[in-house]
């Protein structure tokens, strides 16, 4: 993986492979498992990074769920490659991986991707069929068990917010809750997309702030303060209906409301230029910004457990 | 693949209320195709819309008319797509040699 060219787009056979290589060369830090397969049967894989331990407290990182939003997933992989750089090298990482696991799952949304790759650039949601319409896919951020259906999603099949028939519809959706409900022990949740400049927590689909909203709130601004301090990207922060727009049914509403108290997702850069089609010389530079927030939080959950 | 030649991405400012619930209708306007990359929110914060080109004219005679501003933030998605291909064929390339 130290000849892995990170600074460009990968195909989904690439990106597999480089979990692979990087299981390989770090197999007492790193493992790799399938949560489930996909609704064309890929499978959805997600990497562990941990010292030991049986069931310790986890952080879980996603990317890619959106799969259009291709810095995300390519950020996801210069992640694994700087875990395992800096575990031993990097205090704080050390401390956190000696204390907990990393998940981290780099392509969240597979089929999706594969299409973006091979038929549709700009393709967003899941590949799934639904019964009666002529339009495919569902939108996985809104498919979750968290106020669906309410305002802040579609239920029009060829909207690009369609919520899918029911919560948890979708298999990529549903692996994952069912990890997060089996493991049990999962304290900070992040979930990354692009784009916008935003670090997001709960709620999305009501007005109503969470018990944490304050700790969230200056955690919040802790980590964007970090994330700036590298190249002076500038973050805006605050829960989901107030920073952009009401959605329901989102990932980090679920899993705040499953007890996870550190739930939070990002928005990417850019800040209207490029959107979904950021240039590949802006992926190491936006992953390592990104990274010094995610470290924060991190950090953070280690610091302060419940 | 999907064809995104004259496809352009319009970013737009409601002012107001009225203008978001304005850009909000649109949404609903199945035939024009649009694809909201950030759909609309409160009043000030963008709302970034791929337009295909047969949509274009009228998605910004609609704008204009209800006095809503708007700039062009990608002008042909489909030649932003030919240089990121282009880069990737260029790594394959040399990661081929």
């Amino acid at each position: 993986t130290d000849t892995f060219n990170y600074a460009t787009y990968h195909t989904l056979e690439e990106i597999y492979g480089f979990m692979d290589m990087l299981v390989a060369e770090h197999p007492q830090l790193v493992s790799k498992f399938q949560i489930g397969s996909t609704y064309e049967g890929r499978p959805i894989y997600v990497l562990k990074f941990s010292t030991g331990g049986n069931n310790r407290p986890a952080i879980w990182i996603d990317t890619g769920i959106h799969s259009r939003e291709w810095v995300t997933q390519a950020s996801g992989i210069w992640f694994a490659k700087k875990i395992t750089q800096d575990y031993g090298q990097d205090t704080s990482l050390t401390t956190i991986l000696d204390n907990m696991d990393i998940f981290l799952e780099i392509v969240t949304n597979p089929d999706g991707f594969a299409f973006t790759h091979s038929k549709n650039r700009l393709w967003r949601k899941t590949r799934s069929i639904t019964a009666g319409s002529a339009c495919i896919g569902v939108d996985p951020n809104r498919n979750w068990d968290a106020g669906f259906g309410k305002a802040g999603a579609s239920n029009n099949p060829c909207s690009e917010t369609y919520h899918g028939k029911f919560a948890n519809s979708e298999t990529e959706v549903k692996s994952i809750v069912d990890f997060v409900k089996s493991h049990g022990n999962i304290k900070a949740f992040i979930s990354i997309h692009s784009y916008s400049q935003l670090l997001l927590y709960p709620y999305g689909y009501t007005t109503e702030q969470t018990p944490d909203h304050n700790e969230l709130d200056q955690l919040a601004k802790d980590a964007v303060t970090a994330l700036s301090s590298l190249y002076g990207t500038k973050f805006k922060y605050g829960s989901i209906i107030k920073a952009i727009y009401r959605a329901s049914g989102g990932t980090i509403d679920w899993t705040y409301n499953q007890g996870i108290k550190y739930s939070y997702t990002f928005e990417l850069r850019d800040t209207g230029r490029y959107g979904f089609l950021l240039p590949a010389s802006q992926i190491i530079p936006t992953a390592q910004e990104t990274w010094l927030a995610l470290k924060t939080i991190m950090e953070y959950t280690l610091n302060h457990p419940y | 693949k999907e064809d995104f030649v004259g496809h352009q991405v319009l970013r737009i400012s409601a002012a107001d209320e009225a203008q978001v619930q304005k850009v909000t209708e649109l949404e609903d306007l199945e035939h024009l195709k649009l694809d909201f990359w950030r759909g609309p929110a409160q009043p000030g914060s963008p709302i970034d819309v791929r337009v295909p080109f047969s949509s274009t004219q009228a998605v910004k005679v609609f704008l204009e008319t209800h006095g809503i501003e708007y700039t062009i933030m990608i002008d042909d998605v489909q030649s932003l797509l030919d240089e990121e291909q282009e880069q990737i064929f260029a790594f394959q390339a040399r990661a081929g040699t």
